[in-house]
């Protein structure tokens, strides 16, 4: 199972609709301060369902759709779409090829579906729970996050270890 | 439940012992369980000693170091259940060139089990990688995506 | 006393306006008191806008937009109150290599009122420096100093 | 007013004597991970009297002291002096030039000398007072401590801008 293809649109700096492709091996993802790599993080957490809007770097959930720069107006909605590639069966699911989508309104509505379907939250995480993605703490690691690793309260690190068991 | 946590316990240390050695070229590490007696409910402790120096408190560590250690618990965790996709945001940055390129080597025996997502500054790193995509904000505040470059 | 900080504040707010604009080429930030009925003992927050970028929550600024800040913030208070010996250690971690240059462009103009001593593994600083003392660790465990460069 | 030179003594990773001479201007400090530079902060700090064992990352005092290596025996104290070259007078104090030195040994007895003469950790900290050297929080940033300048809780920001003040 790998990642093929994260689809940007509104979220955070991105708000023209940006794919980027993803092949298996070891991808770099480099650029100035403050140009929008850590925002690519926060979209693929988001997509897999983030709840913590301190996880993300925000206040509130609507910090995550393009706010406008001092040229642009503000977006209505955020969305991203993870296209994930499922040929050796890896999540609990019929296809060889999955997508799943999040979106955000600025109303605070709010959608998530699998292959174009609309479902819950729910379905979502339990479609990946069994890879830890995400909910680990360990498959997705935010920038000066390393060292919590060590200094984590031991109620965390038991969890992950129980969690990788 | 108490059995098979034990097991992976194990597992994990050992990994973790061998991920160490590994990146620091020698010196010992270890994850410890608080109490033998209560082993789903006591502290699990971390120690670590570099090549050639006596065990002391991690807090004494170098902030170099301790990246490092984190890096090998890390990967330790992931050698018992590989995920199938990692996202890494900068982690390295307390590495200096040297265990720059110990640790994108050492990222490549993952890359058959994983696949590797990494945000980075560093050129080491980035040599690492199969692929590089460059993040711009040629318009200010409004970031675009190029891809870099392919190798094989 | 109320007067004095109340003056010493805005000194530094202008300071921290000048700094920021120069390290990040344009932009906007401010210390602003959080009631101006209370000035001895109410909040003090930090806003800052990076050119061409909407003002939002210092949360969502980046890694190095969030260094480049707190850098300017220290510049701010130094300029008001210059230390006479200034030590950082690994401060600019974060940042890129044009915003490296950028800091030790910077320093310079402070080193007519302050000493400073830099912790780094950038080259960047390093080449902002009027000299080098190597930290080296050949026998394992015990730490020597060598110095390495020493310009005009 | 500056800082001439630092001697160590027993003090963390530097069981020899080690002299390190500043000059005006800008010093940089480099060298690989885990070789000592911050252990040189540490030592800045260390003789300017610090007393928070957080700050010097240690859990006690008797950290600061060189424990050792596995061919080298852990040494009985550890002593830092700071010459300070005071020709400005910025220092409330006759001399031209200053030393200060502190020492500890692992009875937990320590000592603090002024131009090599015994006084009490208060004249220490009396002396650098006005300078704001050490206690600011502005003038010794600590590795991985720069962001905290940014998120300190406004108790802590207020602290320094009163003394900045
Ligand atoms: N909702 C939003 N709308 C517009 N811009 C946003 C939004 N949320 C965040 N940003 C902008 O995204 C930028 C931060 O991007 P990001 O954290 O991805 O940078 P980065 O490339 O990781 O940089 P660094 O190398 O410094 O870590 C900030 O300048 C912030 O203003
Ligand atoms: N009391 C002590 N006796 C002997 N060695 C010590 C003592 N205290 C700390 N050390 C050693 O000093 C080393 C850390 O040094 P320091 O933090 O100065 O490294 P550094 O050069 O700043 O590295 P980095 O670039 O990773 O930040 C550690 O390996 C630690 O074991
Ligand atoms: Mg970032
Ligand atoms: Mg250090």
């Amino acid at each position: 199972m790998y990642l093929k293809k994260l689809e940007l649109q509104g979220f955070k700096s991105f708000p023209e609709k940006t794919v980027i492709e993803f092949h298996e091996g070891v991808t770099a993802i480099v650029g100035p301060n403050g140009s929008g790599k850590s925002n690519i993080t926060d979209a693929i957490r988001w997509v897999l369902g983030e709840q913590s809007v301190k996880t993300l770097r925000g206040s509130k959930m609507e910090d995550v759709i393009f706010t406008g720069t001092q040229s642009r107006r503000a977006m209505g909605f955020a969305e991203v779409t993870m296209v994930i590639d499922n040929t050796d069966g890896r999540l609990p699911v019929e296809y060889s090829e999955i997508s799943v989508s999040r979106r955000l309104y600025r109303s605070g509505d709010s959608e998530y579906l699998i292959n174009k379907t609309v479902c819950r939250l729910k379905d979502v995480q339990t479609m990946f729970m069994d890879t830890g993605i995400g909910r680990d703490g360990y498959s997705i690691v935010s920038q000066g996050k390393v060292d919590e690793i060590l200094s984590h309260k031991s109620e965390d690190r038991r969890k992950v270890f129980e969690e990788a068991s | 439940m108490k059995k098979q946590f034990i097991t992976h316990f194990r597992v994990i240390n050992e990994n973790f012992k061998e991920v160490f050695a590994e990146l620091f070229g020698g010196g010992m590490a270890e994850i410890v369980l608080g109490d033998e007696q209560d082993v789903l409910n006591c502290n699990i402790d971390i120690i670590a000693q570099p090549p050639g120096k006596k065990l002391q408190n991690m807090l004494l560590l170098s902030g170099g170091e301790r990246c490092l250690t984190a890096i090998a618990l890390l990967f330790a965790i992931l050698k018992l259940r590989p995920s199938p996709f990692c996202v890494l945001d900068e982690i390295e940055a307390a590495l200096d060139d040297a265990n720059i390129i110990r640790f994108g080597e050492y990222i490549r025996n993952y890359t058959s089990r994983s696949q590797f997502i990494l945000v980075t500054h560093r050129k080491g790193t980035m040599e690492a990688a199969d692929m590089i995509y460059g993040v711009t904000m040629q318009e200010r505040g409004i970031s675009r995506i190029l891809s870099m470059k392919l190798t094989d």
